[in-house]
């Protein structure tokens, strides 16, 4: 078989100050992934590969570079499947975890389970060693911003849409510039 | 959120996704990053999917898995890919892409945003993009 890696970095309105970097961002894991198959590496390893990189790149809402929830804390989720017998881990909720994706992994390997959450996922990646790393090492300025700009909009549609039934008619393209991963 | 998809030299399929969520989301909310069969599915028998875009729309049709189902009843990648993003967008009215990789490494890419970047490898090429239409081309 001829190795191929394909890669995305999200679907949403990117704004054209991220542009640039979500291209080159997508670039680099396409060339990690390749490599590590070019090096016989298994299609597991390099989709593991590939999308370390975005995480550890701050342009990707991922790992490094993740938004943040109405409290001000992230909550990652990540999914890993080798196609070969439906194998498969996932994580969701987990914080402090630079590389979610890796402890996807892990919960494929090392357990019988498919999916661990929350805590139940940080104490597992306790146990297997996954180190952790300070919340503000994976929020960036961008985030903190979109988060203050978001908290302020939502204030502002509580007060000018009293109900909820007003505010689930708002227009859809308001709720396309928030509510997307 | 990220993702990849790949096929390695012994017919193998593999598939991941990893996000940070929605802006301000509610803590604890889930969208179908994690969830197999939405945010990602891989079975040799068919290719591999990974997707992007409103979870929960993503979660209602299990995109992942209608990819992977098309692909099992014929379509290539690239179409398989593009009807159900567009039985989503029917069914549910969301939004979103996948990129894929059938089993005989046909390439899928699609998505009914505004943008998504996305680069693909094979035999020595990158291709890569953001906007609808576009497919950069480089040799390695």
């Amino acid at each position: 078989f001829e190795p191929v890696v394909v890669i995305h970095g999200g679907a949403w309105a990117i704004p054209d100050k991220l542009s640039s970097a979500s291209v080159d961002g997508v670039c680099s894991a396409a060339r990690t992934g390749y490599d590590v198959l070019r090096r016989g590496g298994t299609a597991v390893d390099a989709v593991e590969a590939s999308v370390r990189s975005m995480e550890d790149c701050p342009a990707f809402d991922a790992g490094t570079g993740s938004v943040l929830n109405t409290k001000g804390e992230v909550e990652m989720d990540s999914v890993i499947m080798d196609g070969r017998r439906l194998q498969c881990g996932s994580v969701a909720c987990v914080q402090n975890i630079k590389n979610p994706v890796s402890l996807a992994r892990a919960v494929m390997e090392k357990t019988d389970h498919t999916l661990l959450v929350g805590k139940g996922a940080n104490e597992f990646a306790e146990e297997i060693g996954i180190q952790t790393v300070p919340t503000d090492s994976l929020v960036t300025d961008d985030a903190r911003e979109e988060w203050l700009q978001f908290m302020k909009f939502k204030t502002t549609v509580n007060v000018l849409f009293r109900s909820r039934a007003e505010q689930t008619a708002l227009p859809s393209t308001v709720c396309d510039t928030v509510g997307h991963d | 959120t990220v993702g990849a998809v790949a096929l390695d030299k012994f017919g193998n399929t593999a598939a991941a996704t990893s996000t940070g969520g929605i802006t301000a989301k509610r803590p604890g909310r889930v969208g179908d990053s994690p969830i197999v069969g939405a945010g990602a599915y891989a079975d040799n028998e068919s290719g591999a999917v990974s997707t992007t875009g409103h979870g929960e729309s993503i979660t209602k049709v299990c995109l992942a898995r209608e990819v992977t189902h098309l692909m099992e009843t014929g379509l290539a990648a690239q179409v398989a890919s593009e009807t159900a993003l567009q039985k989503m967008a029917a069914r549910v009215q969301g939004s979103g892409g996948v990129v894929t990789v059938s089993k005989d490494g046909g390439i899928g890419k699609h998505f009914t945003t505004e943008r998504m970047a996305w680069a693909w490898i094979k035999e020595g090429k990158l291709h890569y993009g953001l906007e609808c239409g576009e497919n950069f081309v480089i040799n390695l």
